[in-house]
């Protein structure tokens, strides 16, 4: 017996949720759920996790990644490390549909943003300036992803330059990478 | 991130992902979101898959891809996303994140690991108002 339509969605974003149902109990397509329900979390920026205003790199900024899977055409679209456009699923949808490429990323991502009609606008916040403002200046950038590299990344923070790993730092590093402690995941930081 | 997967009234599966990445990241990195198969995967004649977490590890194992095939191969949604999360703890036993797996008729399922308890959303015709279902890792 067929259970459809129906959606999932990670997290407890349900919001995101009830949007892509009500497209799908209307008759609307599992791509439009998709991207409609997607949006509904970059506008809410949901647990700081998507959308504007969330998740700083180490100089601030936010940039945002989405991907949108035909499952009928196996078509792909996708962006990556998109600046200052708000909509990430939407671009992605627009490569999907608007390109014969799957994947675009950085700055010519935002570029063919623009050419299909987006907007381009700061994705910083108040919020997100304050948390990094406290990471890089009250905790010392920490914790970071760099490893193997000086100043030792796990008090200072950069600029850093690589580390020679095989002369006389070789030790200074023991743990593989396997074996570092990983940043912790939780609700409200991960991928 | 958000990560969905919807089979519609016609039986086309879709699937995807957004977010703003890790916090901190080194400038230009990306994590498993966007990546096809990684971050989500859809194939009409199977169904669908979303993976959440720890993207600089999950990219490397194409956790969606991965759960998709143990579908089509005939593993529940439960079973398939396990599958999935074991071939990552296998190499990295401190990883932490989440599959939710759904086939082209409907049935679904989800697996987590390195986070107590891993929430998804439903909403299908059986349901009145979307429902929370919540997994122990």
């Amino acid at each position: 017996d067929s259970n459809i339509p129906i959606v999932i969605t990670t997290w407890n974003f349900e919001n995101s949720t009830i949007k892509a149902w009500d497209i799908l109990s209307e008759g609307g397509s599992s791509l439009d759920a998709i991207e409609k329900g997607a949006t509904v979390c970059e506008v809410q920026q949901c647990d700081g996790t998507v959308g504007f205003g969330g998740s700083p790199d180490e100089d601030g900024e936010t940039t945002l990644d989405a991907l949108i899977m035909d499952g009928r055409t196996m078509n792909v679209g996708a962006v990556g490390a998109l600046r200052r456009v708000k909509s990430a699923i939407s671009v992605a949808r627009h490569v999907l549909e608007h390109t014969k490429h799957s994947f675009l990323v950085g700055d010519q991502a935002t570029q063919f943003a623009l050419q299909m009609g987006f907007k381009e606008e700061t994705l910083v916040t108040p919020d997100s300036k304050k948390l990094w403002m406290k990471w890089h200046n009250e905790d010392h950038c920490q914790p970071n992803f760099w490893m193997n590299v000086q100043p030792n990344p796990n008090e200072y923070c950069g600029p850093y330059r690589k580390l020679d790993t095989h002369g006389k730092h070789k030790n200074f590093y023991k743990k593989s990478e396997r074996e570092q402690k990983r940043i912790v995941v939780d609700e409200f930081n991960h991928d | 991130t958000i990560g969905l997967v919807a089979v519609d009234k016609n039986g086309d599966v879709a699937a995807g992902t957004s977010t703003n990445g890790a916090k901190f990241k080194i400038p230009g990195r990306i994590g498993d979101s966007p990546i096809p198969g990684s971050g989500a995967y859809a194939d009409n004649t199977v169904g669908g898959a979303a993976a959440t977490g720890d993207g600089d590890v999950m990219l490397r194992f194409l956790p969606s891809f991965l759960a998709v095939e143990e579908m089509r191969r005939g593993a529940s949604p439960n079973k398939a996303a396990r599958t999935a999360i074991q071939r990552i703890v296998s190499h990295y036993p401190s990883f932490s994140g989440a599959v939710i797996a759904l086939t082209k008729d409907g049935e679904y399922g989800a697996a987590c690991h390195g986070i107590q308890t891993f929430p998804y959303v439903v909403q299908d015709n059986t349901r009145e108002t979307s429902e929370v279902i919540s997994i122990n890792c």
